[in-house]
């Protein structure tokens, strides 16, 4: 009993270290590695244990339930550079895939080519996109695309943002408008509010998180670029502190790189 | 903030009045659990932890406790100076060259701001009275050259956009010709993301930089970057080569650790700050402001 003590403490080391430089963060790793080394091992080692309670960390974190409503409506938002329009392309694509028939809405009125961009994902999923009118403030798009999805039958609405930090208190309120004016059109919508956060993302990732579930109402998040050697750790702790589950997961640049998240591959993948 | 930290650390070892080995150890974990918050990455922390070790361990020994400093002062202050001294004292900007034209080679993950930047610095540039040619090679993101192309036009710069050319190395070879020819001073070659695990891609930009002669090689990193910051600059400075890096979205609420980590690993001073996405939004980089944030 006493010998294998000096080797589990060499082996919680490593396990600290492996998870932090996951990005899980210090206090999520410290309550993890806690709470495994209390628990008894019936012959499991440290690192299973460990693997076992980030899987039960997301199991605990519930998919918002679909609600019976259409069209529905979903939001994508985050900050710069995330992956936002690639995931409305890649998702579009998926979601027609499944039978369903999305209307794309180019809501960000302000990055340069933005709207360009999204038109090109636009028609390689085979979906069609409104855009804005001159001049039309992102709200305003939201508002046709909803009409215009109505009128056609089109379900569900990829509302596609600008990227914004969550320290910007006047781009955060134009996400708070554009929610408005959709939950005006449709009842409950947006019905998704999917923040799409960069594998790469640090710590302030939870940050952005509790941000954007504050003011947007997000109930999901979309976990991109995990095909580089970044492992979003993040997600952990916002599974833990914030409950939110991850819906999608992207894997590259191409239309087919977006899959829905399973923990158990997720778990694995972290200690590759 | 660090400081209030260490603070509770001193308080709570009595009221030590002198560092002390048992002290200082004390004080060290919490620096340690500081600038992993921070995001630092975390072989980067234990190098930087063991650097203020044997500068707090001198400050024992020599029995040189700065006049006026409780313990607790003196370790922050021994933080930071060791901080501010890994950022290097270099001015930042661009590398002295006498290379024409100077070609600036934007490199990076995806995302990270490069093609912004690019736009960024042909203002700065413009400002300066200097003539800069811009080139997107960004022949697969969709629309890419077109957003180039925007920006050129917000900042009032010429592109070389050849109509067509969609190999990378072209367009890059032919705008340096271009410049040449028509007298212009600088290039900036704007480059498609790509993951530095990415064999092929890499390839590519290592082709890119041979045909360009760059006096100028930017890292573009997200100032909110985790731990992976120092694998992919680490990755693109082997493989390619790195003179600066830029930091952007800082006007983000990250620690920004990051810069510490790539700043460790490449070893080449921070360039310039993105600071939001204006083209106006470019800094040249101040280390003390980055070390008060990366302590909090
Ligand atoms: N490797 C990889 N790259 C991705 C992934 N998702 C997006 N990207 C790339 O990331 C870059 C940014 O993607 P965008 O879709 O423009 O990101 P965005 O969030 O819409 O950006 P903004 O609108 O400017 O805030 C592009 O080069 C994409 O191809 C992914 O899952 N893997
Ligand atoms: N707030 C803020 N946003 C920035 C900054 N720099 C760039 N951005 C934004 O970040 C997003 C990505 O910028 P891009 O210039 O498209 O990034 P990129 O590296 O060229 O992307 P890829 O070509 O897809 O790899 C855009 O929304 C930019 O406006 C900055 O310093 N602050
Ligand atoms: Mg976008
Ligand atoms: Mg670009």
């Amino acid at each position: 009993e006493r010998r294998t003590r000096p080797v589990d403490v060499e082996t919680v080391e490593a396990l600290e270290e492996l998870l932090i430089s996951a990005d899980i963060g210090v206090a999520a790793t410290t309550r993890i590695i806690a709470a495994v080394t209390k628990q008894s091992r019936n012959g499991a080692s440290l690192r299973d244990l460990v693997k076992q309670e980030i899987r039960a960390v997301f199991a605990a974190v519930d998919r918002p339930s679909t609600v019976a409503v259409h069209p529905q409506v979903t939001l994508i938002v985050g900050v710069n550079g995330t992956g936002k329009t690639t995931t409305v392309g890649k998702l579009a694509n998926l979601l027609k895939s499944q039978g369903k028939t999305p209307l794309i809405c180019a809501a960000d009125t302000f990055r340069a080519a933005a709207v360009e961009q999204l038109e090109i994902w636009a028609n390689r999923a085979g979906v069609d996109m409104v855009r804005a009118r001159e001049g039309a403030d992102p709200a305003a798009v939201v508002f046709d695309a909803i009409t215009s999805g109505k009128a056609k039958g089109r379900d569900p609405i990829l509302i596609d943002t600008a990227g914004r930090l969550h320290t910007r208190v006047n781009l955060m309120n134009e996400l708070d408008k554009i929610k408005r004016i959709a939950a005006r059109e449709v009842p409950g919508a947006p019905h998704d509010v999917l923040l799409v956060l960069d594998a790469t993302v640090g710590q302030n990732g939870v940050a952005q998180a509790r941000e954007f579930m504050s003011v947007a109402g997000v109930n999901g998040i979309v976990l991109t670029k995990l095909d580089g050697t970044a492992k979003g750790g993040v997600a952990v702790a916002i599974a833990h502190d914030l409950r939110l589950p991850i819906r999608y997961v992207g894997v590259g640049e191409g239309i087919n790189d977006l899959v829905p998240f399973s923990a158990d591959d997720y778990v694995d993948s972290l200690f590759e | 903030s660090l400081s209030t930290r260490l603070q509770d650390v001193f308080k709570t070892l009595r009221g030590e009045s002198r560092l002390t080995p048992e002290n200082i150890e004390a004080a060290l974990r919490e620096i340690r659990l500081a600038l992993l918050e921070a995001d630092v990455n975390f072989k980067v922390v234990k190098a930087f932890v063991d650097r203020v070790r044997d500068r707090a361990m001198d400050a024992v020994t020599n029995k040189d406790t700065l006049r006026g400093l409780g313990p607790s002062q003196e370790v922050v202050k021994i933080v930071r100076d060791e901080m501010v001294a890994l950022f290097g004292n270099a001015e930042g900007g661009l590398q002295a060259t006498t290379k024409r034209p100077r070609v600036i080679l934007m490199l990076g993950l995806q995302g990270a701001g490069k093609t912004t930047t690019s736009g960024k610095l042909a203002m700065w540039l413009k400002t300066q009275g200097k003539h800069p040619l811009l080139v997107s090679t960004d022949v697969k993101r969709p629309a890419a050259i077109q957003q180039l192309n925007v920006v050129a036009e917000k900042v009032g710069v010429r592109v070389h956009d050849p109509a067509g050319e969609m190999n990378p190395v072209t367009r890059a070879k032919g705008a340096v010709a271009e410049a040449t020819t028509l007298g212009f001073d600088v290039v900036i070659v704007d480059t498609a993301g790509r993951l530095h695990i990415d064999d092929e891609l890499m390839a590519e930009l290592v082709a890119i930089k041979n045909v360009t002669d760059p006096s100028d090689l930017l890292f573009v990193a997200d100032a909110m970057t985790g731990q992976d910051a120092i694998k992919s600059a680490g990755e693109f400075n082997a493989q390619v080569g790195v003179t600066g890096v830029v930091l952007t979205k800082m006007d983000g609420d990250a620690r920004g650790g990051a810069a510490l980590s790539v700043v460790s690993v490449v070893g080449v001073p921070i360039a310039f700050v993105g600071s939001g996405e204006r083209l106006e939004d470019l800094e040249p980089f101040h280390p003390e402001r980055v070390v008060s944030r990366v302590l909090g």
